[in-house]
């Protein structure tokens, strides 16, 4: 079906005369004009706004917002670029209505991600000679090499102005930076104590190649997972602002020192200077602690991927040490047995946030009012989700210690929204619940032992047999097992594309990434474990999300998401082969189960996985008394027949 | 969540760094 765009008032329409702009949209005339004062002052014909942090982030603090603030645009991916006469967004599939229905007309939109087609309409923008500004704590080294790459001989100069123009832009209305209290992980939530990790890195510094003598670690879950410290600086993120520079004999942690108190002080050995003692420094100092260090005999290890330019560029090259990940990275991404256990504990809790989603499918539409009004407090009427915070609110409220509120904004849509991948309804842009609609509910939550990432979707009325998609989700989990032989190194790349192949061979396709990792009370997307060609090849230990959809633009969305653990697969010769173990306990939406789509062994993979959810979730629903969920568990576990 | 698909400059690079790999 062609997706019914004509007429739709919520996008912004800038062909017509005056434009239509939606409610939603922002005027960000005055932003522009204030960039751009800036701009000419630094003698700039352009300038870089990236979506991230000065740690690369994903997901960034609100003093972080800079493109959200110069473009109106929100979503977590996207790149901006400003020249004098005009200004661009580009960013993917999972976001091109959002920013149709944030940005106003003073933005273009580019349906492209890649460093290459910036560069291509910057060449046609900026005239030769021009001066590209960006700023070098906003790229990561890889970013910059990209750009520089694409700079190169195009007589236009990629210039590192260290002063960020759009905080200059933004000025006094720029959130602060946050200062509560940065505190330990309690041992019962930990995989290993700070001293453990910090002596398994350092034997794997002693037994690198280069032998370098120093580490710098710039990714805010690298330095919280390796002194198992927390607090909250972003949204949904128990992250702190901080680097760890470590070496053979020191361990410097760059943190504002006010954040913590005598007791983690304590834990951290503050007090000494011996090699396992911590010597706090502060945050802002990095640069030159840095460049000080470097100036020694010595030789510094630095991801690429999560490493900027602006600390790159203090490191004399000969002296630095490269690899695409730190061995932090590589190592926080395979979980030991502690780690795996603590986090399949936190997905076991996560059922009844689901469940009322399917109490709506088996009682009506008059109910789903009822219920979402006494279960979500502020629910005004009958909208889908979250806004104002429901989901959140519920999970803030959960009575469980070790509960520290939502791992994301929940995704919450019902019709055409869910088309969008990445929908959360507002005050101004909501729709009404209806039972001849799918809905779908991506939630997550951060515990102290684990972070967690659910999609399930679901049809309270008849759904199309053009809806009905279990039969790829089945094939993406059951039925893969891969050589983890190291001959051939089997990536998650390769693995993908038995989650699209349902799709694929009916022509259909699917616009974001099949999985990624994810943390210990850490990132919702913990990379670089996932399927994507940048991701490393899968491994014992390892968690990830499968998570195949469709969306079907103006009309509806399916997403269903699961986390796994890789595991050793048992085949006939044992010993060579992996697969996936799935950790996420809520059963599908029976209604958009197609069983006469499935082979005899994927039924019986999917009757074995409700049977696993049974003996798993029942124990813990009867244990808090939760038992209308345990007899809604009880019902859609029933086993599917062909 | 849905993550992002890597954009296609990464992809070359990755694909490249596989044949070389293997023919090595």
């Amino acid at each position: 079906p062609q997706p019914g765009y004509l007429g739709r008032e919520d996008v912004r329409n800038c062909s017509t005369n005056p434009p239509h702009l939606p409610v939603t949209a922002a005027n960000t005339t005055i932003q522009l004009a204030a960039l751009r004062q800036w701009m000419q002052a630094w003698n700039l014909t352009a300038y870089i706004v990236p979506d991230t942090d000065a740690h690369m982030s994903e997901y960034i603090g609100k003093h972080d917002e800079r493109r959200a603030w110069i473009s109106g645009f929100t979503g977590s991916a996207g790149t901006a670029v400003v020249t004098m006469g005009k200004a661009a967004v580009w960013t993917d599939s999972r976001y091109w209505t959002q920013a149709d229905r944030q940005m106003d007309c003073n933005w273009e939109l580019k349906k492209e991600v890649s460093i290459s087609s910036i560069v291509t309409w910057i060449l046609a923008e900026v005239p030769a000679g021009g001066h590209v500004g960006f700023d070098p704590f906003l790229l990561s080294v890889d970013s910059w090499e990209n750009y520089n790459l694409e700079f190169q001989d195009s007589n236009r100069r990629l210039v590192s102005v260290p002063t960020n123009l759009v905080d200059l832009a933004w000025g006094s209305d720029r959130p602060p930076m946050p200062s509560q209290p940065i505190y330990a992980l309690p041992k019962e939530f930990t995989g290993s104590t700070w001293q453990e990790k910090v002596s398994t890195v350092r034997s794997y510094m002693k037994n690198h190649a280069m032998a370098p003598t120093g580490l710098l670690l710039s990714a805010l879950d690298e330095t919280a997972w390796l002194f198992n410290l927390r607090s909250g600086d972003i949204p949904y993120n128990p992250f702190f602002y901080s680097y760890t520079l470590l070496t053979d004999s020191s361990i410097r942690l760059f943190v504002n020192k006010s954040r913590f108190s005598l007791e983690t002080l304590q834990y951290l050995n503050t007090s000494c200077s011996s090699p396992m003692c911590v010597q706090l420094e502060d945050y802002s100092q990095v640069r030159d602690s840095v460049k000080a260090y470097a100036s020694g005999n010595v030789t510094i290890l630095i991801g690429l991927s999560y490493t900027t330019y602006g600390l790159y560029e203090v490191i004399p090259k000969e002296k630095l040490v490269t690899q695409e990940y730190s061995p932090v990275m590589l190592m926080k991404a395979v979980k030991n047995s502690r780690e795996q256990a603590l986090l399949k504990a936190s997905h076991i809790r996560e059922l009844p946030f689901f469940s009322p989603t399917s109490k709506m499918e088996a009682e009506g539409q008059e109910l789903v009012t009822m219920i979402y009004s006494s279960l979500y407090l502020s629910a005004p009427s009958m909208v889908t989700g979250q806004s104002w915070g429901r989901w959140g609110l519920e999970r803030q409220m959960e009575n469980e210690s070790f509960s520290s509120g939502p791992s994301f904004e929940t995704i919450s849509a019902s019709g055409l929204n869910a088309a969008l991948a990445h929908y959360s309804p507002t005050k101004d842009l909501h729709r009404k619940l209806s039972s001849d609609e799918m809905y779908l509910v991506d939630s997550g939550g951060q515990y102290w032992d684990g972070t967690t990432d659910i999609t399930r979707t679901v049809h309270w009325g008849t759904p199309t047999a053009f809806q009905k998609v279990r039969k790829a989700k089945v094939d993406s989990l059951g039925s893969i097992q891969w050589s983890r032989s190291n001959l051939f190194s089997l990536s998650g790349r390769m693995v993908e594309a038995f989650a699209r192949r349902a799709l694929w061979e009916v022509g259909l396709n699917y616009g974001h990434g099949t999985g990624h990792g994810i943390g210990n009370f850490l990132c919702v997307h913990e990379w670089p474990v996932g399927f994507q060609s940048n991701n490393i090849a899968m491994a014992k230990g390892m968690f990830t999300s499968i998570e195949p959809g469709y969306y079907q633009d103006g009309e509806f969305g399916i997403r269903l998401e699961d986390v796994a653990l890789v595991v050793e697969a048992k085949t006939k010769h044992p010993g060579a082969y992996l697969t996936f173990e799935v950790v996420s306990f809520v059963p599908y939406d029976r209604n958009l189960i197609d069983v006469s789509l499935l082979s005899p062994e994927q039924l019986q993979y999917l009757n074995q996985y409700y049977q696993t959810i049974r003996e798993k979730v029942g124990p813990e629903l009867q244990r808090r008394q939760l038992l209308e969920e345990f007899a809604w568990l009880e019902q859609h576990t029933q086993p599917l027949s062909a | 969540m849905a993550p992002i698909t890597t954009s296609l400059t990464s992809m070359w690079v990755a694909f490249t760094l596989a044949i070389l790999s293997w023919s090595s």
